[in-house]
């Protein structure tokens, strides 16, 4: 090594790389090349028949691209597995070796695709000399033969009813890529890797579960996604604030949601705020104006018309739950509405609530057009 | 806008240009409140800092400012956190200008539609925008009418794309009338039975539009996003 003395141990097998506190002298690895993951061994070893040093070498390789293309054609049953038998060798668990695809597998899958590639103008990968592997059966060397029921479609590929392979992401787009259209069958959810919605069916990826934003019609895919504690409550985004921080004025859920819908209009036209997960009346005592364009504004309406304090009849003083207008409020503050109001244990001297009209702001109308006598 | 025409000044008070130096008029964009506005998200990659775009409201020759002309620096910029690049989904994004705009006659906001509230298909809707004419880019504002056509129709014209419920298409399948590069982010406006306008669609993408692949434009689909919006509004006001 240049930078380093000599590798000790592993008997000059070792990379120079040091990263690794202890080297690891075996060379065999776990596959991590998606497109070999499906083979009958899980391990190997590097660098492969075709000079690359690494999976990652591997992976970004011109090889990597062609063999899976070139499986499309179904121009060789067995061509993935010889394609991976030479990108991601068989590392032999006892003796730690590459063991090599057979002379046969090599020169059937090149008599049978090599003339495929030639049509489209490509060539064969000049490093797989089938000469280099073994011949079956040969003494003191093992080789590998794919067996009869071998998969031979990649994890990424959908094998069609013919056998030929397909990518995956092929599988149910509309157009049919199989030679007998088996791509385009049965194409629900699951086939295509897809979350099925519970109701109206309709199909979502997985990373939109639980993502705070409803994709189903019914909103499955955002139900059962937290587990809060009956003292806590649940964000759009599904995290768990605490009851007493709901609508305080501040920002507690990270989306921000623990804050919408915070104050609204009974039909009657009362100001109605939902605070830490209970429904309020505003008491009239201390409302001013400025609190009645703070609410218009963020109910996004646009200036108050009118806010009444309405004597409230309908409950006995006292058990009604009342929202008192913080006597320290300063109306330089924006801030919304149930950040200014709080709960004060007595009843509204006065009784009365607050009843308001916002106007709509104006917005959608051109002038008119000018009039010209002719 | 293909096969439109040249608009009046003032008929679409709610249309802004949104502008980036050096080049000056990148996307459009659409008045919504005395200081916001929407544009679709695209018109950012690349460009994502407030502090380089400016809003251009009440003009109509880009080469000629008017005396209704009204300029506004952009303090902040709100893009969809789902927008999807390679899709082209959940394209929007909410404006918020440094200071109120003066309503005129000229500057005027739009209606936002209810939540709920889409257009109907096969009702004729506006579009409008200083996008290409066909072989150059035009001075004035161009204004052309367009049908809202369904989404399975629309699915039809575009078989490698996928047409989401946060789009929208409007045009015909011939491609006579329909919005092209440097409309994004205008507005797709139809009247109301009371006689105001509301903003059902932004200007968002389509076939190459002076190409011969043609077919409807697609739209941001302004109902589906009222709620964000509004929240969006919201807490920037309330600085939350």
């Amino acid at each position: 090594c240049t930078s380093t003395s000599c590798s000790s141990g592993c008997h000059g097998n070792t990379s120079c790389d040091l990263r690794n506190a202890s080297n690891n002298c075996s060379g065999c690895e776990p596959i991590s090349l998606e497109i070999c993951m499906n083979l009958p061994y899980n391990s190997t070893r590097f660098p492969n028949y075709l000079g690359h040093h690494s999976q990652k070498e591997t992976s970004m390789s011109w090889e990597s691209s062609l063999f899976p293309a070139l499986v499309q054609t179904n121009c060789y049953k067995y061509l993935m597995f010889f394609a991976c038998t030479v990108l991601v060798p068989m590392c032999d668990p006892v003796t730690q070796q590459r063991v090599p695809p057979c002379r046969s597998l090599c020169r059937n899958s090149k008599e049978r695709c090599e003339s495929v590639l030639g049509i489209v103008g490509l060539q064969w990968p000049e490093d797989t000399d089938c000469a280099q592997f073994p011949e079956e059966g040969q003494a003191n060397s093992s080789c590998l033969l794919p067996d009869p029921d071998v998969n031979e479609c990649s994890p990424s590929h959908f094998k069609c009813r013919s056998g030929r392979c397909v990518l995956s992401s092929k599988r149910c787009d509309g157009h049919t890529d199989c030679d007998d259209d088996s791509d385009e069958e049965t194409c629900g959810c699951v086939e295509r890797g897809l979350w099925e919605c519970p109701g109206d069916k309709t199909c979502i990826h997985h990373n939109m579960i639980c993502d705070g934003f409803p994709d189903c019609s019914q909103q499955e895919d955002e139900n059962n996604c937290s587990a809060c504690s009956s003292h806590e409550m649940e964000c759009t985004n599904h995290q768990c604030v605490h009851r007493s921080l709901w609508c305080d004025g501040s920002r507690h859920c990270s989306d921000s949601s623990d804050e919408w819908n915070c104050v609204s209009l009974s039909d009657e036209g009362f100001v109605t705020v939902h605070k830490a997960g209970m429904e309020y009346r505003v008491c009239a005592d201390g409302w001013s104006s400025n609190l009645s364009s703070v609410a218009c504004t963020q109910m996004g309406l646009g200036s108050p018309l009118s806010a009444d304090a309405v004597l409230d009849v309908s409950s006995a003083a006292g058990r009604r739950h009342w929202l008192h207008v913080d006597p320290d409020w300063n109306p330089q503050n924006m801030f919304p509405l149930q950040g200014l109001l709080e709960k004060r244990g007595q009843s509204c001297t006065s009784s009365k609530k607050i009843s308001l009209k916002c106007t709509r702001d104006k917005c959608g109308r051109r002038p008119a057009a000018r009039m010209v006598k002719r | 806008i293909l096969g439109g025409r040249t608009s009046r000044p003032g008929r679409w008070p709610w249309q802004c240009s949104l502008q980036s130096e050096p080049s000056g008029h990148i996307c459009g964009c659409v008045l919504i409140g005395n200081k916001w506005a929407l544009t679709v998200a695209h018109c950012f990659e690349g460009r994502e800092s407030a502090d380089v775009w400016k809003v251009v409201l009440g003009i109509n020759n880009l080469d000629h400012p008017s005396p209704y002309m009204q300029s506004r620096h952009v303090k902040s910029i709100i893009v969809h956190s789902r927008y999807n690049r390679a899709v082209v989904d959940y394209d929007i994004s909410v404006l918020e200008l440094e200071s109120e705009v003066e309503v005129t006659s000229y500057v005027r906001p739009v209606c936002l539609p209810g939540r709920g509230q889409l257009p109907k298909a096969d009702q004729y809707c506006h579009i409008t925008g200083w996008g290409h004419v066909g072989l150059r880019m035009p001075f004035k504002l161009q204004e052309g009418e367009v049908r809202i056509i369904s989404v399975s129709q629309c699915q039809s014209y575009f078989d490698m794309k996928t047409i989401t419920s946060r789009m929208l298409c409007a045009g015909y399948e011939a491609g006579t009338i329909d919005s092209c590069m440097g409309d994004s982010g205008g507005p797709l406006v139809c009247e109301e039975d009371d006689g105001r306008w509301s903003l059902y669609g932004l200007t968002s993408w389509g076939s190459v539009c002076f190409s011969k692949v043609l077919g409807p434009g697609v739209y941001a689909n302004v109902t589906h996003f009222t709620e964000w919006i509004e929240r969006q509004i919201y807490l920037r006001t309330f600085n939350l």
